[in-house]
C-alpha cells in the first residue's frame, strides 16, 4: 500500500495518491488538498497526520460496560467478520474473569450456528441457539432470558450478514434492537458495525444505511492484518462521529485489539 | 454517486456544443471523480483519463458537431476494451476438470462454489464439491449443508491435509465417473507467505481447468494489489465478483481485469443458490459509469 515520505519529500500529487489509494475518498482528499493550499502548509505529511489524529480523537472509543448483563449486538455486511469478532470479544471478556454467553442470532446462513458453536466450545462459554430458519428475534429473546436467569456478565449477539440494499433485512435488524430493549429494559450497551478494512466507498453507504436501522455505537474494523489500511474509517468517523472500538488483526481468538490510535496511524502512514 | 457524476460530465459536455481545451479538461475531471468514487484504482483511472484525453483532443472530436457523444463513446470504448468479454468455464468433456476457487477471507468462495455446482447441474453437468478449508470452524459443514440443501454432491471423506485430500477426491471421481470438481479453498491474504505457499504447492501438484479469483465487489483501492498478489502465485483463469446485489459500484472489477488480464466469468448477485450470473461487460460498465 501507498506509504508517504516525510515532510517536504512528498508532493501534492503524492498526498493525493496516498489518500485515494488508502480509500479516503475523493471528497475528503479534495477538501484536504484545499486546506493545504489555504494554509500554505510547509509540512503536508505532518499536517495530514495531525488531521487524522484530530479526527480519531474526536470520538470516545471506550466501551459501554454499565449494567448487567453487558449486551453487545454485532451487525454488518456479509463476510465482514462478525462471527469471528464475537469469538475474539468473548475471549477478551472471559480473560477478565467475566461470565460470557453467546447468542446465535444468525439463523439463516448455512452452518452459521455450527460455526459459532465451535467457537463457544473452544472458549468453553455457553451458547443459546435454535434451529436453522427460526426467527432471530426469538433466539435473541430466549438468549437474553437465559442470560438474565444465569446472571451472566456479558452477552454477545451474532446476526446474519446482510447487504444495505435489502430493506426487509434492515427492518429485521431494527426488530432485533427492539427485542433487546424490551427484554433488558434499556438499549444494548454496544451495537457494533463490523466493517472489513478492505472495503471501498461502499463502506460509507453501509454506515449510512445500518445507522438508520439500528443505533450503531461503534465499529469493529476487521482484517487490518491484510494489505489494506482501512483508511475509509477516517472520513466515516469525521462525518458520522462513530468510533472504532475494536480492531481485528487476524483469524485467531487473540487477534483483537481495543482501538489504538497510534497503532492505527502507524500502520496507515 | 457515480451515476450523478457522470451524468454531470455528460450534461456539461452536451451543453457546450463545440469543446474548448478547458471544456475537455473540466469534463474529464468529472469523469475522473466518478471512476474513483466507483472504487476504480487510482493508477488505472489516471491511465484511462489519459487515453480518453488523447483521443478527445483529436481534431475530429474538437471539430465535431457532437463532441459530447464522441467523448462519451471514447470513454465507453476504453472501458469495454479493458473489461473484455465474458469467457466460459474451461470444461473439457471426457477429462478431469478441477476448478479451484481462491481469494481473501469472507469474500464468498464457499457460497460461490455451491452456486457453480448448481449452475453446472442445470447444464446437465455433474460437479463434485470438495471442501478444502481445513482452518475455518465449520467450513466443511457449511459446504456440506449447501450441498445437501440443493441436491449437490460433496466429497465428505476429507482428511486434514490439502494434497492427500485432493488425491483421494480424484480417485473418488474416477471410481464414480465424475468429471468436474469444484475446490473451495480457505480464505487467505496475498501477503501471507505460508498460506500462499500452501496454495502454490497444491497448484504445482495437480492440473486445474480453472483457477478462479473470488472477490467481494465492495473491495476498494486494495483490489489491485490483492489481485496482483494472487495472480503471481497461481495462474488465474478468471475472476468471480460477489455481492453485486449491494450498492457497490464494483470498480475493483476493472482493477482485477487491468492488472491480471484475466476475464471475469461470473458475478454473484445474492445469497441464494441461483444468484450467480454470467458476466456481461455492458452491465458492469453501466454500473460503474451509470
Ligand atoms: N485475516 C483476518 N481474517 C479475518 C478477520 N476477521 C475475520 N476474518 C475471517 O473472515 C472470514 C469471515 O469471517 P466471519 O466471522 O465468518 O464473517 P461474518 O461477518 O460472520 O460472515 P457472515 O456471517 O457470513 O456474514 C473468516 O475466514 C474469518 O476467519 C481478521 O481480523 N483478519
Ligand atoms: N449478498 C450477497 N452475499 C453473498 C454473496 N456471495 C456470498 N455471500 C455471503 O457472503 C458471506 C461470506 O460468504 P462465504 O461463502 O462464507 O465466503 P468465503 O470466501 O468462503 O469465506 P472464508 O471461507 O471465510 O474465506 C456469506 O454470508 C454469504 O452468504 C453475494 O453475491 N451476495
Ligand atoms: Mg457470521
Ligand atoms: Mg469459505
Amino acid at each position: 500500500r501507498k506509504i508517504l515520505k516525510r515532510k517536504t519529500d512528498s508532493t501534492i500529487d503524492d498526498i493525493e495518491e496516498f489518500l485515494i489509494e488508502n480509500n479516503f475518498g475523493v471528497e475528503f482528499t479534495e477538501h484536504f488538498l484545499e486546506e493545504l493550499k489555504e494554509n500554505r502548509v510547509k509540512d503536508p505529511v505532518g499536517f495530514l497526520r495531525k488531521k487524522i489524529e484530530d479526527i480519531l480523537d474526536s470520538v470516545d472509543t471506550s466501551l459501554s460496560l454499565d449494567g448487567r448483563p453487558i449486551v453487545f449486538l454485532f451487525v454488518g455486511t456479509n463476510g465482514s467478520g462478525k462471527t469471528t469478532s464475537i469469538a475474539k470479544v468473548a475471549y477478551f471478556f472471559r480473560n477478565q474473569g467475566k461470565k460470557v454467553l453467546l447468542i446465535a442470532g444468525d439463523t439463516f446462513r448455512a452452518a452459521a450456528i455450527e460455526q459459532l458453536t465451535k467457537w463457544a466450545d473452544k472458549l468453553n462459554v455457553p451458547i443459546v441457539k435454535q434451529q436453522l430458519g427460526s426467527d432471530p428475534a426469538s433466539v435473541v429473546f430466549d438468549g437474553l432470558e437465559s442470560a438474565l436467569k444465569k446472571k451472566v456478565d456479558v452477552v454477545l449477539i451474532d446476526s446474519a450478514g446482510r447487504v444495505e440494499t435489502k430493506k426487509n433485512l434492515m427492518n429485521e435488524l431494527s426488530k432485533l434492537q427492539r427485542v433487546i430493549e424490551k427484554k433488558i429494559g434499556r438499549s444494548a450497551n454496544e451495537v457494533l458495525l463490523v466493517l472489513d478494512a478492505y472495503t471501498g466507498q461502499n463502506a460509507v453507504e453501509q454506515v449510512e444505511v445500518f445507522t438508520q436501522a439500528v443505533n450503531v455505537t461503534g465499529i469493529v474494523l476487521t482484517k487490518l492484518d491484510g494489505s489494506s489500511s482501512g483508511g475509509i474509517i477516517v472520513p466515516i468517523i469525521e462525518r458520522y462521529k462513530i468510533p472504532v472500538k475494536f480492531i481485528g488483526v487476524g483469524e485467531g481468538i487473540g487477534d483483537l485489539k481495543l482501538f489504538d490510535k497510534e497503532f492505527y496511524i502507524n500502520q496507515l502512514m | 454517486s457515480l451515476k450523478n457524476n457522470l451524468q454531470k460530465a455528460f450534461k456539461f459536455f452536451r451543453s457546450k456544443g463545440r469543446l474548448s481545451e478547458q471544456d475537455i479538461k473540466e469534463g474529464l475531471r468529472e469523469i475522473r471523480v466518478a471512476l474513483l468514487e466507483a472504487d476504480v484504482n487510482y493508477k488505472i483511472v489516471k491511465e484511462v483519463i489519459k487515453r480518453v484525453e488523447e483521443q478527445a483532443r483529436s481534431q475530429k472530436v474538437i471539430e465535431s458537431l457532437t463532441p459530447a457523444e464522441q467523448i462519451i463513446t471514447i470513454l465507453y470504448n476504453e472501458l469495454v476494451a479493458i473489461l473484455g468479454d465474458a469467457v466460459p468455464l474451461n470444461i473439457v468433456p471426457n477429462e478431469t476438470n478441477l476448478i479451484m476457487l481462491v481469494g481473501l477471507q469472507g469474500n464468498g468462495k464457499t457460497t460461490t462454489a455451491a452456486k457453480l455446482a448448481y449452475f453446472l447441474k442445470n447444464q446437465g453437468k455433474k460437479a463434485l464439491l470438495i471442501p478444502f478449508d481445513f482452518k475455518r470452524p465449520a467450513a466443511k459443514e457449511q459446504l456440506v449443508a449447501l450441498a445437501e440443501k440443493n441436491g449437490l454432491e460433496v466429497f465428505r471423506d476429507t482428511l486434514i491435509e490439502p494434497v492427500p485430500t485432493l488425491e483421494k477426491a480424484l480417485s473418488y471421481m474416477q471410481k464414480n465417473g465424475i468429471q468436474i470438481a469444484i475446490i473451495d479453498t480457505a480464505g487467505r491474504k496475498e501477503i501471507d507467505e505460508e498460506m500462499m505457499r500452501e496454495l502454490s504447492d497444491v497448484y504445482a501438484k495437480f492440473k486445474f481447468s480453472d483457477v478462479l479469483f473470488v472477490s467481494d465487489s465492495t473491495i476498494g483501492q486494495g483490489a489491485l494489489k490483492v489481485a496482483k498478489g494472487f495472480s503471481e502465485i497461481v495462474d488465474l483463469t478468471g475472476g468471480i465478483f460477489t455481492k453485486f446485489d449491494s450498492s457497490a459500484k464494483g470498480g475493483a472489477i476493472l482493477s482485477f481485469r487491468y492488472v491480471t488480464g484475466k476475464p471475469i466469468k461470473f458475478v454473484g448477485t445474492g445469497e441464494k443458490i441461483t444468484d450467480l450470473e454470467v458476466f456481461y461487460p455492458d452491465r458492469v460498465i453501466s454500473r460503474i459509469v451509470g
